[in-house]
């Protein structure tokens, strides 16, 4: 595990009788390695690690009796940290539109139906609107799950997202509307300019994006894209369930500013659960 | 290369962080620049030098770019597996088309009886591609549908069928063993054929694709690695490792949604994506 690695690194350095800012280096170089195999983006490493450094000798850890723990602690505290803070509920309003956003497969359809499932757990009204007009049998997917937890689902035959989404809306009797989109590249201007107009015209009390936990170095590019055209509100990783470690939550949050709302973890409806930074952070680590 | 009089530790560390970016993965990179180094010295190289060597030792990882191939004359199952969402059914579209297109009479076995709506899916692609779908209820048993599928391909004279199976991650271990009972039947159903199981990755994975590459190839035997999404920003680099580890060869990319974004694996074209 990196904590055993970092505590060789001074274990070693100490029998060979001196802890300079050498060993530190040495002691970071061993976060770093571990940082990127956990797919954290190099950029959100580099700075990472300089604020590590700062800290550590701020603290004066290398005239500490345990250096090694001291160096994991402050990697732990840091990781934490970043990963952030409060959890926030979601935002209201009446109705509240939620859009789930993200690229191919990551997880949105599934999540919305999750969403949906804890929404109506805790006595709300939610509507599920199917705006995934592209991708084959989406609709039919979504209308599949919204039957399992028993939630509506909004669909409309031949026409574009912006129509359906305005019609969910004057359906009425629903306090939050939950609105599944097709996956989409960020460099693809045409539907990435279909989501800003989802957002210019509805103002969503959420945009919410959907990363695949096992993603990689490409975190930072899509999620930076997709925050810039949108101004997401939040993020949800998902299939936490396998045994990726997760860097890209850490990219993700850095680059975007955004929390971290849900995590999901299966491929059940009720896999769903809040954002633990520090379960993450000892994820990530190793 | 530009902006470097000589190759020092500055120009291969840039080079360094170009190949992490691309999900190359720390062990690999570490292997890629130990080389150039040492290249460096030997041979008094200097940066010009740089891009073609670096070019050729990562196209060393990458082999030859071995098609998929089918026999013709011959029965053949091409089954897909991988994790969840990398793009499966889509590339099962894909490859009915492409095999249809060559002259094959491919069918197709829906056999991810899991999923929603999962089975409707395959039949659209089906019908985009004109290729038949055997397929039972959602909910129904998944070697079930092999089983069948193999059988009506043998009746109705198929000569390639393709299996979509359902998303799985690779670390629970009752998913994998149905996929394992899934390759039994094909192994014992149709003995003589030519089987090509391919892995369909995600290029936006990272590390954690080795994992699944290893973990599916223990299970059912991989003959290849089809990497999809390619027309995103992601590079896919996770692939050198799986070549060096694993020795399994990608031999196709996804390109896109449509019946047409597949192509054969380049790997010249691939390593020089990577610093496009
Ligand atoms: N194991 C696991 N699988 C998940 C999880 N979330 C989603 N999936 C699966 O991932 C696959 C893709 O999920 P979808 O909901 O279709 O993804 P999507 O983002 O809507 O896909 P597109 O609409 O094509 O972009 C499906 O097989 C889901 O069952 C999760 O948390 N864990
Ligand atoms: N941009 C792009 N999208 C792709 C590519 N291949 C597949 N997709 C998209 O990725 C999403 C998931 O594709 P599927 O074919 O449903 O993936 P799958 O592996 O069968 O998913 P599960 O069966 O749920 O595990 C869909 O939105 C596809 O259109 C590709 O090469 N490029
Ligand atoms: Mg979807
Ligand atoms: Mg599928």
């Amino acid at each position: 595990s990196l904590s055993e690695k970092i505590q060789a690194v001074f274990k070693k350095l100490r029998n060979q009788g001196k802890i300079t800012e050498e060993s530190l280096q040495e002691a970071l170089r061993e976060v770093r390695r571990a940082l990127l195999e956990a797919d954290v983006n190099l950029g959100v490493v580099k700075e990472f690690i300089t604020r590590i450094k700062e800290k550590a000798l701020g603290q004066d850890v290398l005239e500490s009796l345990t250096p090694g723990q001291q160096v994991v602690k402050i990697v732990h505290e840091e990781l934490i940290n970043l990963l952030g803070g409060t959890r926030e509920p979601l935002a209201t309003g009446s109705p509240a539109v939620i859009l789930m956003v993200g690229l191919q497969g990551s997880g949105k359809t599934t999540t919305s139906a999750k969403l949906a499932l804890h929404l109506k757990k805790q006595g709300h009204s939610p509507l599920l609107v199917a705006a995934d007009i592209y991708r084959p049998a989406a609709i039919k997917q979504l209308q599949v799950l919204g039957k399992q937890i028993g939630v509506p689902v909004f669909a409309l035959e031949d026409e574009k997202p912006l129509e359906i989404v305005r019609q969910a809306l004057e359906q009425g009797g629903h306090d939050t509307l939950i609105v599944d989109t097709a996956g989409r590249l960020h460099i693809d201007e045409a539907l990435m300019g279909e989501l800003h107009g989802l957002k210019e015209t509805f103002k969503p009390q959420e945009i919410l994006l959907v990363v695949d936990a096992m993603t990689g170095q490409d975190a930072v590019k899509m999620s930076e894209a997709f925050n810039q055209t949108l101004g997401l509100s939040g993020v949800i990783l998902t299939k936490m369930d396998g045994d990726t470690r997760g860097g890209a939550a850490m990219s993700v949050r850095k680059v975007t500013g955004c929390p971290i709302k849900f995590v999901a973890a299966g491929e059940k409806l009720d896999a769903l659960e809040p954002f633990h930074p520090d379960r993450i952070a000892t994820r990530i680590l190793g | 290369v530009l902006g470097h009089t000589r190759v020092d530790e500055d120009l291969l560390q840039d080079l360094e962080e170009i190949l992490l970016e691309s999900d190359v993965g720390v062990s690999v990179s570490e292997e890629v620049i130990d080389h150039l180094r040492k290249k460096a010295k030997a041979a008094q190289l200097s940066p010009e030098d740089i891009p073609e060597e670096m070019g050729n030792y990562l196209e060393g990882y990458l082999g030859e770019g071995t098609p998929i191939r089918l026999e013709r004359g011959k029965f053949n199952v091409v089954m897909v597996v991988g994790v969840n969402g990398t793009g499966k059914t889509t590339t099962v579209g894909k490859l009915a088309n492409r095999f249809q297109a060559e002259g094959f009479k491919p069918l197709i076995a829906a056999a991810d009886t899991f999923r929603a709506a999962a089975i409707e899916q395959l039949e659209i692609w089906g019908k985009r591609a004109d290729v038949p779908v055997i397929r039972h209820k959602e909910g129904g048993d998944s070697a079930a549908v092999v089983f069948d599928s193999i059988k009506a391909g043998q009746a109705r004279g198929a000569d390639v069928l393709l299996i979509d199976t359902a998303g799985r991650l690779h670390n629970k271990a009752n998913l994998m063993s149905e996929l394992e009972k899934i390759r039994r039947i094909v192994d014992r159903e149709a003995p003589d054929a030519y089987h090509e199981v391919l892995l369909v990755l995600d290029a936006t994975t990272g590390q954690n694709g080795l994992k699944q590459a290893e973990v599916f190839k223990e299970i059912v035997k991989l003959t290849g690695v089809v990497l999809t999404k390619l027309d995103g920003t992601a590079k896919g680099g996770v692939i050198f490792s799986i070549a060096r580890d694993l020795g399994i060869p990608v031999k196709a990319i996804g390109l896109g949604e449509k019946l047409e974004d597949l192509k054969d694996f380049n790997p010249k074209l691939f390593v020089k994506a990577l610093f496009g």
